[in-house]
């Protein structure tokens, strides 16, 4: 079965399946992170100049634990079919399993430009206001018309002492926003690399000068990045390219690492990401065989009902127009041939005395005779008349 | 009645020079 097409052929949206992004990405395994104090934790907003790279945790005595890694580092030196292409993941949700007892206070920031800058996706703390500068999460999701970060409760301890820290995209995003409509849902889930940075531990007591003095650790047993490649409805799995990145396997039309242009021949109507309800294939452009290549016209888009907007170029086999469905100055349609065949225009081949010109006409043959002249090409003279000696008028009435 | 094709050698180009196509 093709999930890109259905029984019959129709194309139809396709995304990858759901993979865990953080599967096989190489990690330092446990790592032990030095107790952070409350100063600079409310520093979290767009591009807040957090580092791209995690510092080093053992020397990072006064700096928040941070935990990240790169879905789509291209400079990994796994070649993980699960982990995301250059241009992006799509997130479903993070978890994080704690062996010890969890942090008090979480955030989770995402970048989508490869670790450059990073925004964040949520916070997670029982102080909110203090550590992070944010009300709690309000029980019915963002009071905006779009995502945005919210501060959910701490981490739960559990029963064998660790601690589940779990988020979810749709947590940050208003009920009833969808994906497949959503260019700020879209862009909202999209990621290339996560980074979770752990703060104020909560085993030490309260007192800021117990945290800054005395060291402590976390430990992590399992992070799990839900997740998809982002094909924007064109694929249903990525594969790596020659030079070991992840990119699509597009279908529809479709090309780019992930499906998000038209491929040349196929720009008959813009290119559009696909939903569940709708493919949005990428369509070839009609030229009858005849060209190789088109272009899209707008304007020719909207006047057809926004049904087809191609326009072929340099056609071939003596044809032209738009589609080259009509003959050249020159040539007409032979009727006893398909449209796409290469010989379905014939030239006109008008007599050079007979006829009163080179062009006939395009859809019957039919040459301009010069008075007297008969055929189609123009070479006889019609009944009642006589070849003349002069080329002007090769034929005269008989007398 | 299915008259004979115009002879390209009856013709006289001797006033029409410029007109007489190339063979």
């Amino acid at each position: 079965a093709d999930p890109c097409h259905d029984e019959g052929g129709a194309p139809r949206g396709c995304v990858p399946g759901l993979v865990n992004a953080a599967l096989g990405r190489e990690g330092a395994g446990v790592q032990h992170v030095r107790a952070a104090g409350h100063a600079g934790l409310r520093r979290f907003g767009p591009a807040a100049g957090t580092p791209r790279r995690p510092p080093d945790l053992r020397r990072g005595h006064h700096k928040p634990g941070v935990l990240a890694f790169g879905l789509a580092d291209a400079s990994a030196p796994q070649r993980d079919p699960h982990s995301a292409p250059r241009q992006g993941f799509e997130l479903v949700f993070v978890s994080l399993r704690f062996c010890s007892a969890p942090p008090t206070s979480v955030a989770l920031l995402k970048s989508q430009d490869h670790g450059r800058s990073w925004t964040p996706l949520g916070f997670f703390s029982s102080r909110c206001g203090l550590d992070y500068g944010r009300v709690p999460a309000p029980a019915d999701g963002p009071a905006g018309l779009g995502p945005e970060a919210l501060c959910f409760p701490e981490p739960q301890a559990q029963p064998d002492g660790g601690g589940l820290l779990a988020f979810s995209v749709q947590d940050g995003s208003p009920p009833g926003l969808d994906l497949d409509s959503s260019p700020v849902l879209q862009d909202w889930v999209t990621a290339t690399d996560i980074q979770v940075v752990l703060t104020r531990p909560t085993m030490l007591g309260d007192t800021r000068d117990a945290m800054a003095m005395v060291p402590y650790s976390y430990s992590a047993t399992e992070l799990q990045v839900g997740g998809r490649c982002k094909c924007n409805g064109h694929a249903a799995r990525c594969l790596l390219d020659s030079q070991g990145h992840m990119i699509c396997d597009c279908r529809h039309g479709t090309e780019g690492p992930d499906c998000g242009r038209c491929k040349p021949f196929y720009c008959d109507r813009p290119w559009q990401r696909a939903t569940a309800r709708e493919a949005h294939a990428c369509l070839a452009c009609s030229c009858n065989g005849h060209a190789r290549r088109c272009r899209f016209n707008m304007e020719l888009y909207r006047l057809s009902g926004r049904r087809s907007g191609g326009v072929c170029l340099n056609c071939r086999h003596n044809t032209a127009g738009r589609h080259c469905h009509y003959c050249q100055e020159g040539f007409y349609r032979d009727p006893g041939r398909a449209l796409s065949d290469r010989r379905a225009c014939r030239a006109c081949d008008c007599h050079p005395v007979g006829a009163a010109g080179k062009t006939c006409n395009q859809t019957t043959g039919q040459c301009p005779c010069k008075d007297g002249v008969t055929g189609l090409t123009c070479n006889r003279c019609a009944p009642g008349f006589q070849q003349s000696r002069s080329p002007v008028a090769p034929c005269v009435k008989t007398p | 009645e299915v008259m004979p094709t115009l002879d390209m050698a009856l013709f006289d180009w001797t006033d029409y020079e410029d007109l007489k196509p190339e063979v």
